[in-house]
């Protein structure tokens, strides 16, 4: 995080905001709405109190604007420039202008307004923009549904650095970006696309292509603004170039890279019995047409051609692997199935049936 | 003569870079063309800020990731400065 320079900060914690017009793209509860929610993302780790008031100066004026508005920073018609607000002070001090031409939204379509005004609101109290890609002051547009929207850490440190901790009695903490070559990252799924494999990690996905050395860092919202976060095991069914993707009992399909309709479906048209309530990882076995899923400490095998479950699922994990311990992700590539359990990953070898190799979690990111 | 597309493009990205660089990097276009050199290395200097700012290759180049981050819908707030 960084602070604006100069550290500029309001010397009060009761602050005023005013909504001085609306666009014509949304329904005025659902900006008010979406104004009170991103105030809320700051007053809920700090201090900080915001009040609405009509027909005065607030301390925080929002408005819509167009082009050239007179503070000397013209918007630059749909996309580029989506917004912009100013440091803590009298006057402009603290206002947020929204450029009209864009299009505003509460969902993933165009941009989303409150994921914006909470950006904003930021310099309005005194951050400027943060280098981390997972932090909201980060200077690029990125889509996060707001139902599942946490403040991440890097926010919740600067400002709390400016105007100190909230006075709940727990204090709220937010979701850490992941970067690729810390030794204690975990994952929560990975399986191949297409000959790159997807890393999933809460909301982000760390993409490793075989040509390119960087891993790229995304909000799975990026591809795929549909998909929850949290995504806890995925597989490709390389045949059929479609990936399923799974959290809790449901599961998605993606056919090349866009998501297949009249998904999420329910896990047990799979086969699952119902006291299967969520699955930890999957890999398929390209040769054999064969899909396994691993949950707890057990495992069920998938027929792909059949499209049904094997009999005599499910088996212990330990009495056919070894002893990898509980799956948290697993994918195959070049014949070799690759196990993730915690920060250790386990080369399994399966027409040897055995263990033949034992690396870090991250040993594909070339750190 | 009609311009050859890859001039036009090249008109175009130096453009999108040096506005970019201008709004968000407080770069300031100095006025005396004898001194194209100075601007040259003050852009490439600017784009390695940015570069590095975003976690990117830091080249001094607008390659391919850089143009783009660059086209990113974005906060007009400048990311250095005020």
């Amino acid at each position: 995080y960084v602070f604006t320079a100069g550290n500029p900060k309001w010397k009060k914690n009761n602050l005023t905001y005013r909504i001085l017009n609306y666009t014509p793209k949304m329904r005025q509860a659902d900006v008010e709405e979406a104004v009170r929610k991103a105030l809320h993302v700051w007053s809920n780790v700090t201090p900080l109190t915001f009040q609405r008031v009509e027909d005065k100066e607030a301390d925080i004026m929002i408005s819509f604007a167009y082009r050239d508005h007179r503070d000397n920073s013209p918007f630059d018609g749909p996309n580029g420039q989506l917004a912009h607000a100013f440091q803590p002070g009298e006057g402009i001090g603290g206002d947020v202008h929204l450029d009209e031409e864009e299009a505003w939204t509460k969902d993933g379509r165009g941009y989303n307004l409150f994921i914006v005004i909470a950006h904003e609101l930021g310099h309005s109290l005194g951050l400027s923009h943060s280098s981390d890609p997972g932090a909201l002051m980060y200077p690029a547009y990125s889509y996060t549904d707001p139902k599942e929207f946490l403040l991440p850490q890097d926010d919740i440190d600067g400002i709390q650095a400016i105007y100190g901790q909230s006075n709940a009695a727990v204090q709220p903490t937010g979701p850490i970006t992941p970067q690729a070559c810390d030794p204690n990252l975990t994952f929560d799924a990975i399986t191949t696309l297409r000959g790159e494999i997807m890393f999933f990690k809460g909301r982000y996905m760390l993409r490793k292509h075989p040509a390119r050395a960087e891993t790229e860092l995304n909000f799975i919202s990026l591809f795929w603004p549909n998909l929850p976060s949290g995504i806890q095991a995925a597989y490709e069914n390389v045949e059929r170039d479609e990936v399923l993707l799974f959290k809790e009992d449901k599961y998605w399909v993606l056919r090349g890279y866009d998501v297949a309709p009249g998904y999420p479906k329910p896990i047990y048209r799979l086969g699952f019995p119902k006291t299967v309530k969520r699955v930890n990882a999957a890999y398929s076995d390209e040769t054999t047409g064969k899909t396994y899923f691993f949950v707890a400490d057990r495992y069920w095998r998938y027929d792909e051609n059949k499209r049904s479950m094997d009999h005599g699922y499910p088996r212990k994990i330990v009495s056919d692997f070894g002893k990898i311990g509980r799956v948290d992700a697993a994918f195959q590539k070049d014949g070799h199935v690759y196990f993730f359990h915690g920060t250790t990953q386990f080369q399994f070898d399966p027409r040897a049936k055995r263990i033949v190799g034992r690396m870090k979690s991250i040993s594909w990111f070339n750190c | 003569f009609p311009v050859a597309p890859e001039t036009e493009d090249e008109g175009k990205t130096l453009q999108l870079v040096e506005s970019y660089l201008r709004n968000f990097y407080d770069f300031q276009r100095d006025h005396h063309p004898h001194l194209r050199s100075n601007n040259e290395n003050r852009l490439v200097e600017k784009l390695k800020e940015m570069q590095a700012f975003f976690g990117l290759k830091v080249t001094g180049k607008p390659d391919l990731d850089t143009l783009g981050m660059m086209k990113k819908p974005r906060c007009g707030v400048p990311d250095i400065g005020r």
